[in-house]
């Protein structure tokens, strides 16, 4: 996880998906 | 029934791609023809020009590094680079509205993304190009082949490859309507290294997949095999991040003081 903390990050920002 | 569904994921795709890309192949295109009432981009093909470019381009990702007193090659490969970081936002938001992708386990999330960013970019960016150069700056300029050639070793060489990639991709005259369901098809393969759960990327990728034919055959009902045709192009992606990744680390070898934005040393790190 440490080794892709940027991209951890990323997913798991704020703007939330969309189910169909 | 099941086309309906196809229909509506196609729909769904295409309406996340244009909240998540703002500079679609449509709007590329209409200004690499001349077919807008936009303002022409600027050509920049030589130093001079590149100079007035910077002038005259208005845009965040231009001097990021505060970088004006750089070498000119220098310069050009950190605007790449804040460019690259750029779209891998662009397309983590996209994926995150892949219906299932959030789903699944956080660490494959992660590795999906770390193997198909590039893939992603390297097509989005044929949509900025044709044969003689590429749009920057959100379609305000344009940089041709040659100029980015003409830069010093081993700068010159690190955009042939992607025009290459470009020039035979164009060729299928994708929109961008299918090329939202090639990218979701591209984040979804279950064959990048390390996955943990392999099946339910797999599971997706069906899907995706099954809504992609049924698109080409809608949109293009007169080029024939072209499912087909653009599958293999997953094949040549490859080889061209391959190539990539290979240029950066002779570019950091060459290049001691190079430095490389941390998001994408994360990316790179053991990836190929």
């Amino acid at each position: 996880k440490e080794k892709h903390k940027i991209l951890h990050r990323l997913l798991q920002d704020s703007s939330s998906p969309v189910d169909l | 029934p099941e086309c309906a569904d196809q229909r509506v994921l196609a729909k769904h795709l295409y309406d996340s791609y244009l909240k998540s890309f703002p500079t679609t192949k449509a709007k590329a295109r209409a200004i690499l023809t001349g077919r807008t009432t936009d303002k022409s981009p600027v050509v920049i093909y030589d130093m001079n020009s590149l100079i007035r470019g910077e002038d005259q381009i208005k845009c965040n990702y231009l001097t990021p590094y505060g970088e004006q007193n750089e070498e000119v090659a220098i310069r050009i490969f950190h605007r790449c680079q804040s460019r690259s970081v750029e779209s891998v936002r662009e397309i983590t938001e996209f994926a995150k509205n892949i219906p299932g992708f959030v789903n699944l386990d956080l660490n494959d999330q992660v590795t999906l993304l770390k193997y198909g960013v590039h893939e992603i970019i390297f097509t989005m960016l044929a949509s900025l190009m044709n044969k003689d150069g590429v749009l920057i700056a959100d379609g305000q300029g344009f940089m041709t082949r040659e100029f980015l050639k003409s830069l010093r070793k081993p700068f010159g060489e690190f955009m042939e490859s992607k025009f290459e990639f470009a020039v035979r991709f164009n060729a299928l005259e994708l929109d961008d309507s299918d090329l939202a369901i090639f990218i979701a098809v591209i984040i979804l393969c279950g064959d990048r290294p390390g996955l943990v759960n392999v099946k339910p990327i797999e599971d997706i990728q069906d899907t995706l997949l099954q809504a992609l034919e049924l698109q080409l055959k809608m949109n293009h009902p007169d080029s024939s095999q072209l499912f087909a045709k653009l599958l293999q192009k997953m094949t040549d992606l490859r080889q061209v991040v391959t190539e990539h990744v290979q240029y950066l680390q002779l570019i950091r070898k060459t290049e001691v003081d190079m430095d490389l934005h941390p998001l994408l040393q994360e990316i790179y790190k053991d990836l190929y």
